[in-house]
């Protein structure tokens, strides 16, 4: 399996909207 | 600025920025709520780890083998995940995790060397705060607990006691509650007279074991969840650091996102920090979501990973000649606790001649560690480097932070922060 790692998610906006089944990317979340 | 101008998919950065600094920023995201925890980076000035013990901070080539460690593990674990034999075959053996020999090599778990971020977490009443690692790769929280019967390494926080918290019990063999750890940890419950107990190995042989519990977990003042389940470690080793323990915030109905559902709606988002010398944040339930721009999770192989799917990578704004089944042969999870991200090879070598090609000006620097796309800065105090970017299912572009790209190994080294695996179809 690949895997997204969390140097990759830096700085992002990860969002886990696990009961609607979908992951959200913003981007300049901190 | 010239040659940005010429050439608009490239970042330009200070080679510094690639470092942390010494001393803590923190974080000015918008998407604050009650239920924001701050997030810190484990080994950086943020870290009240770091601050008082400075000469604990791993060696970079540690962490990256911690974090081979962790994909391996996460590997193993969903091929054995996929196989119920085996699965028949360990929930046959009650005993397994009172002897720890014979827990070993039965079920892979995740190793967590490399899950650096942390959150602080209350439990209790009268609440004691925790430094918890969060893990998106694994389910069930726990803690270290008095009076640690067997062991309990060090830690900066005082370790739990449950004997001082009046809102603490203990949960009962047979509880249906007990019989849920079998899916949370991948081990079966076993029994303390009649107090449900539970055992926790990851994949680098860490592992934690104790009683199963329930306590008040506390958020923020206004965010709090009486009877929340937890592991309370009597019997705790392996590369946890100086943390209290682990905030599980998988899939499965005893994570942390599970037992807060009612408030929180399954509904979660973090922001991780350009360096670890500045702080980003975990939110539960809805908040802003700004721009983000969604992409639905792919089908789940196991129960506690996040799974999504890759459809295309961009270098300099070029899209890369990877066919997509690349990508669907093997599939993705998204991890919090997995520091560089693992590519199927021959979408990795693309990536990585694609990379070297518009990065020619510089010269090549040796392979460190799992890294193999590495340059030599020396003499550059800015550089100019390709855009990278990702596209998910539903046409999801996401534009990587140059902190996402390269990875410093020092003041003039940087490699691309990328890995292949070892065949396309892991």
């Amino acid at each position: 399996v690949g895997i997204f790692g969390n140097t990759q998610q830096k700085t992002l906006e990860v969002v886990y909207d696990v009961a609607g089944g979908k992951l959200g990317f913003g981007a300049g979340g901190c | 600025g010239k040659a940005n101008s010429q050439l608009p998919h490239l970042h330009t950065l200070q080679i510094s920025s690639l470092l942390p600094a010494s001393v803590c920023s923190h974080s000015t995201g918008s998407s604050k709520t009650q239920s924001t925890l701050k997030v810190f980076h484990r080994h950086g000035p943020c870290s009240k780890h770091t601050r008082q013990n400075p000469t604990t901070k791993p060696l970079l080539a540690d962490l990256l083998s911690y974090d081979q460690s962790r994909a391996k593990s996460i590997q193993a674990r969903l091929n054995f995940n996929s196989n119920t034999d085996n699965i028949k075959t360990t929930t046959l053996n009650k005993n397994k995790f009172i002897d720890r020999k014979a827990n070993l090599p039965v079920q892979p778990g995740i190793s967590l060397g490399s899950g650096n971020y942390l959150v602080t977490i209350g439990l209790g009443t009268p609440t004691k705060t925790l430094s918890l690692i969060f893990d998106t790769g694994s389910d069930l929280t726990w803690t270290q607990c008095e009076p640690c019967a067997r062991s309990c390494y060090t830690q900066k926080d005082p370790i739990f006691n449950p004997a001082s918290s009046s809102s603490y019990s203990n949960i009962s063999c047979s509880s249906s509650q007990c019989s849920q750890l079998t899916s949370a940890t991948g081990n079966d419950p076993a029994c303390s007279s009649t107090t449900c107990v539970y055992g926790i190995q990851y994949g680098d042989q860490s592992f934690s074991k104790g009683f199963f519990s329930k306590d008040k977990l506390t958020i923020s003042p206004t965010d709090v969840f009486p009877g929340f389940l937890f592991g309370c470690g009597q019997d705790n080793q392996g590369l946890f650091g100086r943390t209290s323990g682990l905030l599980g915030l998988g899939r499965d109905p005893l994570s942390v996102v599970s037992q807060t559902a009612a408030k929180y709606g399954r509904y979660f988002s973090y922001c991780l920090p350009s360096t670890s010398s500045s702080t980003g944040h975990l939110t539960f339930g809805k908040s802003s979501a700004g721009n983000a721009k969604f992409t639905p999770f792919a089908s789940s192989q196991g129960a506690s990973f996040y799974f999504i799917e890759i459809t295309s990578i961009y270098i300099g704004g070029r899209q890369l000649s990877i066919s997509e089944t690349i990508f669907k042969n093997s599939g993705t999870i998204i991890d919090s606790g997995t520091v560089i991200t693992r590519l199927p090879p021959t979408a990795y070598s693309t990536m990585s001649a694609a990379f070297k090609q518009l990065m020619k000006k510089y010269p090549s620097a040796p392979a460190y560690s799992i890294l193999d796309t590495c340059f030599d800065f020396s003499g550059y105090t800015s550089v100019s480097i390709p855009t990278v970017t990702f596209e998910f299912g539903g046409g999801v572009k996401v534009d990587l932070h140059p902190n996402g790209i390269l990875v410093a190994i020092g003041k003039t080294q940087a490699c691309l922060a990328f890995a292949g695996n070892g065949d396309d179809t892991d």
